[in-house]
């Protein structure tokens, strides 16, 4: 399809729901969620989710928290709709 | 473009905060130019906003979860799989393969070698003066030198003398001359450290960047609605002695407002000292006349948030975090060739050049770092790497980036229809 929309994926490990030391720089055995995000020019789509790093596996039926932003209207990402209902679809269609 | 050699830079931690991405404040002239004769990519993407891994995923084409490298602890060869470099590919394919200064992330998860001789033809260089980077060179308030984070130094009176950067520069360019004598193809790979922390740069820097005119970031504030779990601490900055007398409280901050300017403002000055350095390597290569056969990729490991959302530094998912500048300069494709004592990269002082518009190929097609495996061979004419099949642990030489030649074409205005086709 000459008019699919490229998408950049990045993703990034957490030791833990909330900000600890080793955050930042997490060693492999202590990961337990991995944050995958999806963008594209018009969002961008993060879902943390559990990660067990012995098998290097994501649970993504695990999901810890979400992250959606519109880059039309927020393209500094200030603005977490991922809880709206507004786009309550959206998100489900992208799980 | 058979036959061409291929000058890889990359630069550690820098977003795209350079004139040709439209920043007004940086005074980037050199990287500005190299953009003005390149395919500029607006909206490209690191996979992972740490050094070791986002350079071990581009330098491999493969994402994290296949080098399964996160961290720093180990090497893909023996822990995930034995993948093909980019440098490993090209020296294979006949070429001299070169590595100066920061490309690999250096220690086990380049095997403590920089994937020595797998990726190169001469053992890396790495600069003499990289040891003392975060040794106590940075005077403080009290006349006493401190391991900080603001660090601009006299050169003259740092040990050795002089910067690892600047070190790497020399390095290439007498790489580059040997080249040129024994008339190999080349691959040479050279990776800038800064603007990577600390931020230290020679002191003159800072006069481009006055403080009064440094503002804050414009969302300098943690958002309400951010999960806990996305929110990176900036413990390395919060390590540096400086910032440690700020008292500064975990998790959440804030760093005072008058330090967070002087953070931005040194940011900004290590930009425009690294941008000297490019344009001098750049003004080397149109001195051994190789600018007419040599095709240039520019690009870094990953962004830097520079306040934005009350962080600081890389580790999160946040676009200036894993956002990078991209671009490419291909000889008689990007740019036309030079005339006979023509030069393409003049070197251009940033205290004294007067910028002007940045006339470059850009597109803003959303691309990834791990598709440069794929585009720097489609672009020197060697056989495309496949792309990788699910998964690929046993497959040596695959790539999971699809080549984005494609997109050397795209202009602005195709882009825009594009996103409006989609959104429709």
């Amino acid at each position: 399809d000459d008019h699919e929309e490229p998408i950049a994926f990045s993703q990034y490990p957490r030791p833990a729901d909330i900000p600890e030391w080793d955050s930042d720089k997490p060693e492999l055995k202590d990961i337990k969620i991995m944050g995958y995000s999806m963008r594209t020019v018009d969002y961008r789509y993060t879902l943390w989710v559990g990660f067990n790093p012995s098998n290097f596996s994501a649970n993504l039926q695990d999901v810890h928290a979400g992250e959606l932003y519109m880059v039309g209207s927020d393209p500094s990402e200030d603005h977490n709709i991922y809880n709206s209902t507004l786009h309550g679809n959206l998100v489900k269609k992208f799980l | 473009q058979d036959g061409m050699n291929v000058l890889f830079i990359v630069a550690d931690d820098l977003r795209p905060a350079l004139g040709c991405y439209g920043d007004s404040l940086v005074k980037s002239p050199n990287i500005d130019q190299l953009a003005s004769r390149s395919v500029v990519f607006q909206n490209a993407y690191a996979q992972q906003a740490v050094c070791a891994p986002s350079r071990v995923s581009f330098l491999t084409g493969r994402r994290p979860d296949t080098t399964r490298l996160y961290d720093f602890h180990s090497y893909w060869r023996v822990h995930a799989g034995n993948y093909s470099t980019i440098p490993q590919y090209f020296k294979e394919n006949g070429y001299t393969t070169m590595s100066v200064g920061k490309v690999f992330h250096p220690g086990i998860s380049s095997n403590h070698s920089d994937d020595y001789p797998y990726s190169w033809s001469l053992p890396p260089f790495h600069p003499s003066a990289e040891k003392y980077e975060n040794s106590k060179t940075c005077k403080g308030k009290d006349g006493e030198l401190h391991a900080n984070l603001v660090c601009p130094v006299d050169v003259a009176e740092v040990p050795l003398g002089t910067l690892p950067d600047i070190q790497s520069t020399e390095e290439a360019r007498r790489l580059l001359n040997i080249m040129k004598i024994k008339k190999r193809k080349f691959f040479l790979a050279v990776g800038y450290h800064k603007p990577h922390i600390p931020l230290r740069y020679p002191q003159e820097f800072l006069k481009l960047y006055p403080l009064e005119n440094i503002t804050l970031a414009p969302d300098p504030r943690v958002p309400e609605e951010l999960p806990a779990v996305a929110y990176n601490p900036w413990m390395d900055i919060r390590q540096r002695e400086d910032v440690q007398a700020l008292n500064v409280s975990f998790p959440y901050g804030p760093i005072p407002e008058d330090f967070q300017r002087q953070i931005r403002q040194s940011y900004f000055a290590a930009v425009s000292y690294l941008d000297t350095q490019v344009g001098l390597l750049l003004n080397a290569l149109d001195d051994v006349g190789l600018s007419n056969n040599t095709i240039v990729m520019f690009t870094a490991d990953h962004g830097w948030s520079l306040g934005e959302h009350g962080e600081w530094a890389k580790y999160s998912n946040f676009d200036v975090a894993t956002r990078v500048p991209l671009m490419f300069y291909v000889p008689g494709k990007t740019s036309s060739f030079a005339r006979p004592g023509e030069r393409i990269f003049p070197y251009l002082d940033p205290f004294t050049h007067i910028s002007d518009s940045v006339a470059a190929g850009k597109t803003k097609k959303m691309v990834e770092l791990v598709s440069l495996f794929s585009t720097l061979a489609e672009l020197a004419g060697l056989w495309v790497p496949p792309v990788c099949p699910e998964p690929s642990f046993h497959v040596a030489l695959c790539t999971q980036g699809p080549s984005i030649v494609q997109y050397f074409n795209s202009t602005e205005e195709e882009d825009d229809y594009d996103n409006d086709y989609d959104t429709e």
